[in-house]
């Protein structure tokens, strides 16, 4: 990849498609020593969970369960933002009925040790829900197939139920977006997904090592007796959102709720995710980290602006102020008000336009056939945010491939600038 | 509510601060 100008990038289109083989990134080798765990795509050859190819989700299977997680972070607010205003209308009988947090498929995985004698889970980690769990013996209904062998909490000496008249047990309301219910004395915590995937079982403790000097006793997490779903062979998920029941909170005395992680640039290449504030490089600049009033669990954000190409895209900055952001690990497309995407579109295909258009991809609408090129040039982006923060986007971050004939502008919009 | 995906995350090194409010994004962040 080049520069030119800081305008555009110059990219190899094979780059843009995935390889069979996983090249770890130098950095994130060996990060055992700082509070480090490797980061890899949940389908790339990277990853543990690594499947057939005829098992792993299409693009078009992707990016249609990615809208399913949209939906949900919308309607998971709305009915916040109906509950809030004391008001029960048509429209909020129609969301989902539990929609507490979501699941989709362009996850990345991080392997933790939990238990003692310590038992390795790779779990999907997901900065927009909350609480910890992951599959568990005797899977007193169900549980899915996942690579890793099922945790047995009974061959674990740390290992004991939360009680149901516990605070930790009556905080799963507000993490979980369900009443805990209880079963001989001990906390049952129960969360659903926005695409029906679901899980339910004991709210227990239990010794979490995320790496040999990082290891927490009496980690308040799920241990799931009846688990559906399209978690992709994992063995749960790693909730790192901004409940009090999130890890990021409960290992707050150590770390001061300061996590950081890099998504690697494709599906066979290796990112982290650190804990605590060593080694943040000094490149980082910092903005506001804002709240959403009808979802305080999730990261907001102030976008002010979006250049393509070094032009600054004219977008009134009361669409961005009206509807509010939020950034989302979990979310595979980056989700914009309509005005606003469609001002990034405009600007985007008038500079892409000595090459062929291809057929949309699901929510996709602006997509290239590259297949007569080798190389291609294409605008760079950048996201301006609160207190001057301008972030370029990665040239893989600006694309969603498809195969050479179908290249796509990664980005989609909502269906409605207030949302 | 507009989302900033993972796509667009990607080789960018995200920093939650929770402490002091603020989040930081660093460009090449995985090398």
């Amino acid at each position: 990849e080049s520069h030119q100008y800081q305008y555009t990038h110059t990219i190899h289109v094979a780059s843009l498609l995935p390889s069979s083989a996983c090249t770890s990134d130098a950095a994130a080798q060996a990060w055992d020593k700082d509070s480090s765990l490797s980061v890899v795509h949940k389908h790339g050859p990277c990853s543990q969970l690594h499947q057939e190819k005829a098992s792993i989700p299409t693009h078009a299977q992707i990016l249609l369960q990615d809208e399913v997680r949209v939906k949900s972070i919308h309607s998971k607010l709305a009915k916040n933002l109906d509950l809030n205003n004391a008001k029960q209308t048509d429209a909020a009988a129609q969301l989902p009925a539990k929609d507490g947090s979501l699941i989709g498929s362009g996850n990345y995985i991080v392997t933790v040790g939990l238990g003692t004698p310590k038992k390795d889970l790779s779990l999907i980690f997901d900065t927009g829900s909350d609480i910890t769990w992951t599959q568990c013996q005797p899977c007193v209904r169900r549980c899915y197939k996942q690579k890793d062998p099922i945790f047995s909490p009974a061959l674990s000496s740390t290992y004991s139920n939360v009680s149901c008249s516990s605070t930790a047990c009556s905080s799963l309301n507000s993490a979980t977006g369900n009443s805990p219910s209880c079963s001989s004395a001990a906390c049952v915590y129960g969360i659903q997904y926005g695409d029906s995937s679901f899980s339910v079982g004991f709210f227990a403790k239990e010794k979490l090592t995320l790496t040999s000097r990082d290891v927490f006793n009496n980690f308040l997490f799920g241990c799931g007796q009846n688990n559906q779903g399209l978690f992709g062979g994992a063995a749960g998920l790693l909730g790192l959102g901004r409940n009090k029941l999130s890890l990021p909170s409960q290992t707050a005395v150590k770390y001061k709720k300061i996590f950081s992680y890099c998504l690697p640039s494709s599906r066979s290449s290796t990112g982290f995710l650190r804990f605590g504030n060593g080694r943040v490089s000094k490149s980082v600049n910092f903005t506001t980290l804002s709240t959403i009033p009808q979802g305080e669990s999730f990261y907001g954000i102030n976008i002010i602006g979006i250049s393509v190409g070094g032009k600054k895209l004219s977008i009134s900055a009361s669409v961005f102020a009206g509807s509010g952001a939020i950034i989302d690990s979990g979310t595979v497309i980056t989700r914009l008000p309509p005005t606003a995407y469609s001002a990034l579109r405009s600007e985007f295909r008038g500079q892409m336009k000595q090459y062929p258009m291809a057929q949309p991809l699901s929510i996709l609408d602006t997509c290239y056939d590259f297949s007569k090129y080798s190389t291609v040039t294409i605008p760079t982006i950048s996201f301006l945010f609160s207190r001057g923060v301008e972030v370029p986007i990665n040239a893989r971050g600006i694309l969603y491939a498809n195969g050479k004939t179908q290249v796509c502008l990664a980005f989609a919009e909502n269906s409605d600038d207030s949302i | 509510v507009a989302i900033f995906g993972n796509t667009q995350q990607k080789t960018l090194e995200v920093v939650y601060d929770g402490a002091t409010g603020r989040i930081g994004f660093g460009t090449a962040g995985c090398t």
